[in-house]
């Protein structure tokens, strides 16, 4: 499903300011994988899942995505194939503030073309399946930081996409409400479904087939 | 130093919506005490620590912090107590993205009059006791998310105030760096200051001296 050779980030490059996020990493993951990407603040991580997510564009190196070069596609070819492959879990959450935590959640049906009243079902579906089903009428606001993460994760879970990227989906949260998420991730992966996770909790590394270590912007193999 | 006495807080009272944060809540913390509080998402810890750090009014209950009757205070004598006595780490880091990670460090002592040159320097060096000497004229967009909690610890310790109140001040940080911040926490106990921090990580409350246990807006007696 995703290949990716030599893959570099550099952030204003030739500059006082120039920062190398990523050094040339390369790695394979297959269909139905469950893998757990673990570092050092700052070594990389969020960068290279940016990439993997197509939401940002690499320095130098190739990257395949189901096959297809993601170089080759233009910004509305990677949009769509975000859309219709990918679900987010973003480490800040990017929740709309002025929406509920129930359109937050239906945001991504919207592009997909759901018609209203199964949005709101299967919106309303996702929020019981991480224990916020009463606060389906809150905004991101009147959440605790942990409910917004929960959000989060719904809105991501939605789609079903092919492909799962969570950025630390459980540091918000404690252990008992972490492993619920962790089980949920774990029922997609047993549907076929790649999930790739940034953690730096290694109980929550576990859960995964396999784990990358990152390190100044480099792929250890361990 | 700071004494609480069945401290309650409902959002929305009396509508649909109502939700009880914390269902009266009481407790004594002593000047140069190291106190974390732990719990479920959603158990009421941030509720209990804006009320301590006078960011929001209680329902019910009275606050007294450092002999003063916090309800009979003012908005600005409030705002004058937490510039004088208290620093924050916020759950979502609640940095300015305009400014760079120095000018954010160095906002609580524009506060309190310290001229540019001496703020200048002394940001500096809270950047670099955090690791970040090398960021400073980055903003926070530039920054991971790690770095940028670090930055927001940086800005909560500039003033070296009385109290420090820190929420989950290490989630987006790997165990060893966690540490490392930690160990400027323990510093700050050491000088006779009051370090109050949620957390959900066991290896970080056995920092603390002690425990409080948070359920349901509830605390519960170990
Ligand atoms: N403005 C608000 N309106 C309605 N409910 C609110 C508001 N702010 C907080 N709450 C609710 O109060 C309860 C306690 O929230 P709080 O933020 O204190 O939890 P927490 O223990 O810090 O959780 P976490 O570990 O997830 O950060 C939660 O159920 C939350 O949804
Ligand atoms: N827009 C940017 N401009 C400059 N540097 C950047 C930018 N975005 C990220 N960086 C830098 O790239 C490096 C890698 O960042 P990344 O966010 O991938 O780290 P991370 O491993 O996710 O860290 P954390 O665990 O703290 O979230 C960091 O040093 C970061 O400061
Ligand atoms: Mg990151
Ligand atoms: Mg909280």
């Amino acid at each position: 499903v995703i290949e990716f050779e030599q893959l570099g980030k550099v952030y204003a490059p030739g500059s006082a300011a120039e920062v190398v996020a990523l050094d040339g990493v390369s790695g394979r993951i297959q269909a139905g994988e469950f893998v757990a990407i673990v570092g050092p603040s700052g070594s990389g991580k969020s960068t290279l899942m940016n990439l993997i997510g197509c939401l940002d564009t690499p320095s130098s190196g190739r990257y395949r995505c189901g096959g297809v070069d993601v170089s080759q596609l233009d910004a509305s070819e990677r949009a769509e194939l975000r859309r219709q492959q990918i679900g987010f879990v973003f480490q800040g959450f990017h929740l709309l503030p002025r929406m509920t935590a129930l359109e937050n959640v239906a945001l991504p049906l919207t592009y997909v073309g759901v018609p209203r009243p199964q949005r709101r079902e299967r919106a309303t579906a996702a929020l019981r399946a991480v224990g916020l089903a009463e606060r389906a009428a809150h905004r991101p606001s009147e959440l605790s930081g942990g409910q917004q993460q929960r959000v989060a994760i719904a809105r991501a879970l939605i789609n079903r996409p092919a492909i799962l990227l969570a950025d630390e989906p459980t540091g918000a949260l404690d252990s008992q409400t972490g492993e619920e998420i962790l089980t949920l991730f774990e029922q997609l992966r047993l549907a076929g479904h790649t999930v790739i996770l940034i953690t730096h909790d290694p109980a929550v590394a576990n859960h995964a087939d396999r784990t990358l270590y990152m390190h100044d912007g480099r792929l250890r193999t361990p």
